[in-house]
């Protein structure tokens, strides 16, 4: 889920 | 979500809807560079690669739809639409964008966080939207008057990656771990470039005259 944390902005 | 995150993606989601209303309604593209909005199209489809694989939530999924579908039409609006594209002016948006896009892929190939094509596609996105307004720019800066949508819309899209920075900072000291020097350094670049806008912009705003920048 950390890899998604560093993703999750546009 | 942060505060800042959120007033930063609503001046961004702000920018497109004043470009697509000026687009739309008043059937012109006066002072828009089109090379401006194809840079955006290929930024936006080079980050949201992911937006079939990764689920991040419904509000980020529909933000991407939003942003992909927007650039796409107004590259298509200037492009192809009979009324619109006769009020593009081809001959002072003579920016040469692969000049920008060139050097971004091959920063991307060497500084990025892991050697993936969807990583490095998104590394790609970030330092080339830190450079795609320039074409804008100096597209403004070449035709003297600047209509106040335009302005909105340059100012807009400044301002969304400026409330992003504060939203880093807040992430920053809130989250153990979120460090992305890559994102922070680009977003500062980008902002920087708005720079003499943002003063140029808030001077016409005070003095209540006509947005005009120096030659």
């Amino acid at each position: 889920c950390y890899q998604k944390n560093s993703k999750d902005e546009l | 979500m942060n505060i800042f995150r959120l007033a930063g993606d609503m001046t961004h989601l702000a920018s497109v809807l004043v470009l697509l209303l000026k687009i739309h309604t008043i059937k012109s593209c006066a002072g828009v560079s089109l090379k401006t909005q194809e840079l955006y199209a290929l930024v936006f489809a080079t980050r949201y690669l992911d937006i079939v694989t990764d689920f991040i939530s419904v509000y980020n999924t529909v933000m991407k739809l939003i942003f992909l579908g927007s650039s796409f039409s107004i590259v298509w609006y200037i492009r192809h639409h009979r009324v619109v594209r006769r009020s593009y002016d081809k001959d002072q948006d003579t920016f040469r964008h692969y000049l920008l896009m060139i050097p971004c892929m091959l920063l991307a190939l060497f500084v990025h966080e892991k050697f993936t094509f969807k990583e490095v596609m998104w590394t790609f996105s970030l330092y080339l939207e830190a450079v795609a307004i320039l074409p804008q720019l100096v597209l403004l800066q070449r035709t003297r008057n600047i209509d106040n949508l335009t302005g909105q819309y340059v100012f807009l899209l400044g301002a969304y990656r400026g409330l992003y920075i504060f939203n880093w900072i807040y992430r920053y000291f809130t989250e153990p771990h979120f460090v992305h020097w890559i994102t922070w350094i680009a977003g500062v670049v980008q902002t920087l470039l708005y720079a003499d806008f943002f003063y140029y912009y808030f001077e016409s705003w005070k003095n209540n005259v006509r947005l005009q920048l120096p030659a």
